[in-house]
This record gives C-alpha cells, structure tokens and sequence, in this order.
C-alpha cells in the first residue's frame, strides 16, 4: 500500500526519523524539541505519489568516489532510493545547555528478519566530514520485523554545527550555510551486504510556526 | 556556493522543492 508513497523498498521501509534535542528540567520534566521529523507509521494509498528527482542533479552534493551515491545507485536495485527536503526547526532558544541530550532516533520495518546496518554519512560541499555507523537486529512486533535505533547521541560535529548555525542573524544566512551541508543515510543488510535503503538529506531552515517539514522524492536517473 | 559546486537554484528539481509545505 505504501510503496511509491513513501521512503520505503520492497524490503524494508521507513517508520520514524527524528533528530531532537531534550532537556531534563527536573525529574520528572523533559522539554523536547524536534529539530526535523518524519513520521511514516501508517502512510496509505491516499498519500500522494512522490515526486521524482534526476540523482545526477545532486550526485555532487554527496560523496562522488569509491561507495559514493553514482555509484550505490549503480550497484543497487531501483526504488531504494530517495531524497528529502527538510527544513528544519531551528526556533529553540535555551539559555544553558545543562543536562542537554541531543539525539537521533529512527525506526524501521520489514516482513523480513534480518540484521541491518545504518550508515549515517555528515557531509560538507559532498565530502563526508563524519560517519556513524550502527548495527541493529529485529525484534518481532505485530506481525513484522521491527529495528528501532532509539537515542542515538548525536556527533559532537553536528551538536557544534547546530549551535553555530543557531548564532547566525538571518535565516538567509542559515540557508546559505544548509546550502553545502547534507546527509546520506545507507541501510544494508549485515549478512549479504544488499543495499536496502539509501536517504539523502538536504536542509533549509523553517519559516513555519508549525516545527519542522518536509518533502520526500524518489530518486530516479531518467 | 564554493568549489564549483552549481547552486541548488539553478539545478532541475521539482518546484515543490522550493516550497515549504503549510501543515494540515
């Protein structure tokens, strides 16, 4: 039902993708802020199609050689790829930075059992600046294979550019930095090494009074 | 944008890709 729809292959498809920031006023308070969000936990036929975009057009603003997106998309299978748009939520102001936690969290679903790896890739004018990699198994849930990676901190890299990227006047000035700054998300299986997912992140800054949004597009070579 | 890279606004993307979308 929710192929075409959403960030998703025959394989496995995306759940939950939060990166936030949360602070524990006391203990029994958190304040949560969601830098940027997607939710995908019951898409359906009468979601839109996605949009298309030519890879090519953004090949460079990721890594360009050897396991680069040209050549993932290359080696991999169609519909595993996808791009999205985020314009991220940057209206926090927090005066001290005290029990601060700033983290990642994304799910992901499958009728399949397997062990996955997320390849997390910061990138800066398309060179990668930082990786993290994690591994994940499946846990069994309402009839599918569930892989959940809950709280991941953030890399001190991405902490020290949000707050930067915060002390900037305008919001022009923002999306100028954004402009350069990407991610490239790649889940494979563990065990046989097929790509089953790959994400490209891009950024602007929300004008929105409603917190962070976004469009996603699969990605295509016409 | 620095080292040759073609700014987003010149390239073929989708109009929506400009276009911030207004929740609900």
């Amino acid at each position: 039902a929710w192929q075409g729809h959403c960030i998703g292959s025959t394989k496995i498809r995306l759940v939950e993708f939060s990166a936030f920031m949360e602070q524990q006023r006391d203990p029994d308070t958190y304040n949560k802020h969601l830098f940027v969000h997607i939710g995908q936990s019951s898409p359906s036929y009468n979601e839109a199609l996605l949009e298309s975009v030519d890879i090519r057009q953004i090949y460079d603003k990721f890594p360009e050689k050897k396991g680069g997106l040209k050549e993932l998309f290359e080696k991999g299978t169609p519909n595993t790829f996808f791009l999205v748009k985020f314009w991220a939520d940057l209206s926090i102001h927090t005066q001290d930075e005290a029990g601060m936690f700033y983290g990642v969290t994304s799910q992901y679903e499958s009728a399949e059992n397997m062990t996955i790896t997320c390849s997390s890739k910061v990138c800066s004018f398309g060179k990668q600046v930082v990786e993290k990699v994690e591994t994940e198994y499946a846990r069994f849930e309402n009839g599918r294979f569930l892989y959940r990676i809950h709280r991941s901190p953030m890399c001190e890299y991405l902490i020290n550019f949000i707050h930067k990227l915060k002390q900037l006047p305008e919001k022009y000035m923002m999306n100028s930095v954004l402009e350069n700054f990407t991610i490239l998300q790649v889940v494979t299986n563990r065990d046989t090494q097929e790509l089953l997912l790959c994400v490209a992140y891009v950024f602007e800054v929300s004008t929105s009074e409603h917190g962070a949004q976004h469009h996603i597009y699969k990605l295509v070579k016409d | 944008a620095r080292h040759g890279q073609v700014p987003m606004r010149k390239r073929q993307l989708p109009a929506s890709f400009w276009e911030e979308p207004r929740p609900g």
